[in-house]
């Protein structure tokens, strides 16, 4: 699965 | 907000250490490499996907941050003269890129990834990331024990270090209950709170002596 929105954290 | 304001004040505080002493002691440079290490194998996505003007900001500032500081300890006089190597001595590369690189391509490939493409790169460096920020503190850890005497500001960059990932803690149970289709990533968790153990023993003596008032030291 691609990079989503999911990883919006630092 | 409140962990990423604590994870910049840590870098702010390292900084002006740095500057304000114009010293290096006690600090460790290889724990400042693998941070840097971390943040741009993290944060590959700066170039891929926009989340939002924060996210970004962050993300190039944690980069050029912890350049400066790599910069100031390794190049620039007199701090870096004052950098002791000898008290320096967790073997980074073997003890801790290492192992975490074969852990994420483990993990990679476990969870159904594959090698071949931008992505899976891209996705498996991230996973790397993740393990080596857990583990990126043992080296100046390493370092405070052998100094004992612990500088005022330097306990403070490493209290705010550890407090930013604590908050994250908080931040994953607040967003799992409140936010609709908020996706679990396990070994962000993980990586996180065994992140956050590695400072308890730090946070314990920081802490009391604070109560104190007196002077920070760790004991034998």
């Amino acid at each position: 699965e691609a990079m989503g929105m999911d990883k919006d954290e630092l | 907000l409140c962990g990423d304001m604590c994870h910049v004040f840590s870098i702010i505080v390292l900084l002006l250490r740095l500057r304000v002493a114009r010293n290096a002691q006690g600090i460790s440079l290889r724990t400042h490499e693998l941070f840097l290490l971390v943040f741009l194998t993290r944060y590959t996505d700066l170039f891929t996907t926009f989340y939002s003007l924060y996210n970004s900001v962050m993300k190039v500032l944690y980069i050029a941050s912890t350049s400066s500081i790599v910069y100031a300890i390794r190049l620039q006089e007199p701090i870096c003269s004052t950098y002791d190597r000898a008290q320096d001595t967790f073997r980074h590369w073997a003890f801790a890129v290492a192992p975490c690189a074969v852990l994420a391509l483990l993990t990679h490939l476990i969870s159904g990834g594959s090698l071949f493409s931008f992505v899976d790169i891209q996705e498996m460096l991230w996973t790397f990331s993740i393990y080596l920020e857990s583990i990126a503190i043992l080296p100046q850890l390493i370092v405070l024990q052998r100094f004992r005497e612990v500088e005022n500001l330097t306990g403070n960059y490493i209290f705010f270090m550890g407090s930013y990932r604590a908050l994250y803690i908080v931040n994953w149970i607040f967003r799992a209950y409140y936010e609709p289709g908020y996706r679990h990533h396990y070994v962000v968790y993980f990586c996180g709170v065994l992140q956050t153990l590695l400072y308890a023993d730090f946070f314990y003596y920081y802490l009391m002596s604070k109560r104190r008032g007196g002077k920070f030291s760790l004991p034998t």
